[in-house]
């Protein structure tokens, strides 16, 4: 119950299922 | 085994001299060498002190300053662990490969799983319709070889990050796991467990114990920090993870771990020098016979809760190109409720004090990320601003006085995958015993 010194406090979600076609991958890498 | 010894290095890497052409493998045997001199250093170490594995950083043995072709002289071919082999053995079996002998020496020697980040080349000809056109493939990979020495896994990152342009991505995704008597261990590196594939999938798929995680990780405070983000994902997949971050300060890559699922076993954030660490920590070798995560609906009290009215106007600002809707908080103790698209965030709190020099904002984002990586996120946030300042809100910030005795937060999150948590004054992480994530989706403070 000690009393904190936030700097940063998040609830971080990711929802993949609305991630463009292979995240992570820049345009035409692979052409 | 029911326990094991883990080990992280989070190693300073010497890197090459930028050039636009590329050395001679001469050259750059000699740089890779002067690097593997410091990780045996640390592996010796840790294997005296009774070290089952360690796992050393992403670009730990010769950086990340490179083109596609100046990185060609340090490249491998790296086989399938298929094919049996022993390098520190048989060191030419697989044409000239003389980091995978000396780490492999290095494994035998001192009876200790090695992981290490080099690069793999592959040859390729006109008849792949996806060759590149200088004829190879080059995969960021992971190469681990166990106490024997024998390559015991490779995993070609599959989700690059933009500016690794000396590196192609594989066609598949690969759930590389291995099996030791401290149980069973997944692979991937750095920004893969931003993906569902396969940092998601090798845990629900494959049910592993333990995640070794190489990284070269630069933090972009005030969100995402590698610490905080990689004891929690931990946590809420249930597993343990062994992170090695590389150590360079001017890059801000810094922050590795060894992390249960119920605990941070141990930790190195450090700013401040320019030197490596080596870390040790026991684990469970099956974590998930002990505790499964307790499953949490993360939208279910957000979504029963009337929207607080603040009675002050939201306004926009940036955390980290992102841009999020923030409303301010006035007072020593409040209800605020902010919202973006589909989400809305809840924060109730209780300062000891409210402080005229410091300006707290709770924030919104629902959106894609499309800078270095596109990817869709969800987040509610309560954040120190850099000043006083309302546009500075959402910029790095390393101290804060404000001391919180009572907060909880929560969200209308339309995932499961919600990662909390707590970086406090001088970038600490929150321990676990401050605050707790009920099952109805809210981060709260204990007591």
């Amino acid at each position: 119950g000690a009393p904190l010194p936030i700097l940063v406090m998040a609830l971080y979600g990711r929802v993949f299922e609305r991630d463009p076609p292979r995240l992570g991958q820049g345009p035409g890498k692979l052409q | 085994m029911d326990t094991f010894i883990a080990a992280v290095y989070e190693h300073a890497v010497i890197l090459p001299n930028k050039t636009e052409s590329p050395v001679s493998t001469e050259e750059a045997l000699l740089l890779i060498n002067k690097n593997i001199d410091i990780l045996e250093s640390a592996i010796k170490l840790a294997a005296r002190q009774g070290a089952h594995i360690i796992v050393t950083p992403e670009d730990g043995i010769y950086g990340w300053i490179f083109t596609r072709e100046t990185i060609y002289p340090y490249l491998e071919d790296i086989p399938d662990p298929e094919v049996n082999w022993i390098p520190c053995r048989d060191p030419r079996r697989f044409g000239y490969t003389p980091v995978q002998e000396r780490l492999s020496c290095l494994a035998k020697e001192n009876s200790i799983y090695i992981m290490a980040n080099i690069g793999d080349k592959k040859p390729c000809n006109a008849t792949d319709p996806h060759c590149p056109p200088d004829g190879r493939y080059q995969y960021n990979t992971n190469v681990v070889f166990d106490s024997k020495g024998r390559l015991t896994a490779r995993y070609h990152k599959y989700n690059l990050f933009e500016p690794e342009i000396q590196f192609d991505f594989p066609k598949d995704s690969e759930l590389v796991t291995f099996d030791t008597p401290f149980g069973k261990f997944g692979i991937f590196t750095c920004f893969d467990i931003f993906s569902y594939d396969p940092a998601v999938v090798v845990v629900k798929d494959t049910q592993v114990d333990s995640v070794l995680l190489p990284t070269a990780w630069y933090n972009t405070l005030p969100l995402l920090s590698a610490v905080p983000f990689h004891s929690v994902w931990a946590r809420a997949m249930g597993v343990n993870v062994l992170a090695a971050n590389t150590h360079n300060t001017s890059m801000h890559m810094t922050g590795s771990g060894i992390y249960s699922p119920e605990a941070v076993r141990v930790y190195h954030y450090d700013m401040e020098t320019e030197s490596g660490q080596l870390l040790l920590s026991e684990l469970r070798s099956r974590p998930r016979q002990h505790a499964t995560p307790a499953e949490v609906n993360w939208s279910a009290y957000a979504r029963t809760v009337k929207p607080f009215s603040s009675g002050q106007a939201d306004f926009p600002g940036k955390i980290y190109f992102d841009e999020f809707s923030f409303t301010k908080l006035t007072g020593s103790a409040g209800n605020y409720t902010v919202c973006q698209k589909d989400l809305c965030c809840h924060l109730t709190y209780k300062m000891s004090e409210s402080r005229m020099d410091e300006v707290y904002v709770l924030g919104a984002f629902d959106g894609l990320h499309t800078v270095e990586g596109q990817y869709y996120l969800q987040i509610c946030t309560l954040l120190k601003c850099q000043t006083t300042n309302s546009r500075t809100c959402g910029e790095p910030v390393g101290s804060a006085f404000t001391k919180f005795e009572e907060f909880s937060l929560s969200g209308t999150f339309r995932t499961k995958y919600v990662f909390p948590q707590i970086v406090l004054s001088g970038s600490q992480l929150a321990l676990e015993r401050y605050y707790e994530v009920s099952r109805d989706g809210r981060l709260r403070s204990r007591g």
